[in-house]
């Protein structure tokens, strides 16, 4: 479903060139979970941009569906990540002059869905994620973690096919991050790929699948005994 | 050295109150070193804030070193705020168009520090943190745990009496987050008072002292058996 061939990333900054990704050969299946992992800098979040479409290879290949996506001009690729990719980005993103209901009802507005559906839609996710309190509050009005838990119901509100996270239960207490990878786990059920980066070695492991990735490459590929 | 009596903190979102933090009974003495844990949106960063003087009580009272800080005009706050107080974003806070080295180096720049010290004193955090290759780059330049990493150093630079980390292990990996909090913990032998927000049990217990949040209040205050 996707296949990244060769993949080379390399980031110039005044004269120096920082490689943060380096001859990737990585192909996800339809359904897949899988855990990225591996120290700060390694490239992980450069990985996860790549995937979800945020991002182009320096040098190499992106399939997605046997097709080139280098092939697909901006606009082209901008309306594939509207309609395929849920991200969760590391650092939320939220929108500040909306609420926290607006952030999670944007993606719906963008895509033209009526408002009668978006509403419900938004109420069942902020039940979901413990933020029915907070749904009016905008994001500086709001705990780390309950900007984290808004980045990531938005992510998941268009019921994407690829589902992006990095690092989604960095700001969650225990209790909050199980209850948050339990919600995303139960999308797989919709045969959704999720994709998630963590430093969470817990985390990590309940993925049926588990990369490892250090100074740019890829470590180690490993299926792990999960159902 | 801190007290915190009776102190609450309301927020007013529209026509809604939330009690971010409720009856805070606290006190904290020179060279403390602390752990707040709770459950996401319980107050921590709200507390932390507090005991920064990032922000005041709606009722109560916070005495530093047995004066009323409510007595001290803002300027007054901003002051012993910059000289005595080291502060770890949970979100970082980084100036976008400052470097890394840059951000580091501006607490001394606004001390009237002279320019061959700061840079000397630059060098060794840089280095202390793992970001000497980074140390040109700009915060969008950076992983999210590299920007955690420079907002940490910030913090220590001006060798403040107070350090107080919100979340500081929260986007690092397992072996950075120890090499960062035993830097921290280092400069406890300097008489430092030092608290630490986590949601980390590992990290919390490694205090000497574990308080525990919930909706606000403090749950439980306990000594740890450690040194
Ligand atoms: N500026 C604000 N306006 C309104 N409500 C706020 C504001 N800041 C925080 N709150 C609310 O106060 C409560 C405590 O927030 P705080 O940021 O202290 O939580 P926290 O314990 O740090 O949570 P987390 O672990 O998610 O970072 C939360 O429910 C939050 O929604
Ligand atoms: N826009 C950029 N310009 C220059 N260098 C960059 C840029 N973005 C990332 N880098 C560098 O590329 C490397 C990989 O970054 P990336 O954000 O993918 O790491 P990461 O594995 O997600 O780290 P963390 O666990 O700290 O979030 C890092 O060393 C970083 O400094
Ligand atoms: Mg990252
Ligand atoms: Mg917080």
């Amino acid at each position: 479903m996707i296949e990244l061939q060769n993949v080379c990333r390399t980031f110039t900054v005044g004269d120096q060139q920082v490689a943060a990704l380096r001859d990737i050969d990585l192909r996800l299946d339809a359904g897949e979970y899988i855990s990225i992992m591996g120290p700060s800098g390694s490239g992980k979040s450069t990985m996860l941009n790549m995937l979800g479409l945020l991002d182009r290879p320096t040098t190499g290949t992106y399939l997605l569906d046997g097709g080139k996506v280098s092939d697909l001009n901006d606009e082209q690729q901008a309306r594939v990540r509207r309609e395929k990719v849920g991200f969760v980005f590391q650092s939320f993103h939220l929108v500040p002059r909306l609420t926290a209901a607006q952030n999670v009802e944007l993606p719906m507005i963008l895509a033209g869905i009526p408002a009668e559906e978006r509403k419900a839609r938004v109420q069942v996710l902020m039940k979901n994620y413990g933020l029915t309190d907070r749904a009016d509050h905008k994001p500086d009005q709001l705990s780390g973690g309950q900007r984290q838990r808004v980045a990531i119901a938005r992510a998941t509100v268009m019921n994407p096919t690829v589902l992006l996270a990095d690092e989604p239960t960095g700001n969650l207490d225990r209790n909050t991050g199980w209850e948050v990878l339990r919600l995303l786990e139960g999308l797989l059920e919709q045969g959704i790929t999720l994709v998630v980066v963590t430093h969470d070695a817990e985390i990590g492991a309940r993925a049926h699948r588990c990369i490892h990735m250090l100074d740019g490459r890829i470590l180690s590929d490993e299926s792990l005994q999960n159902d």
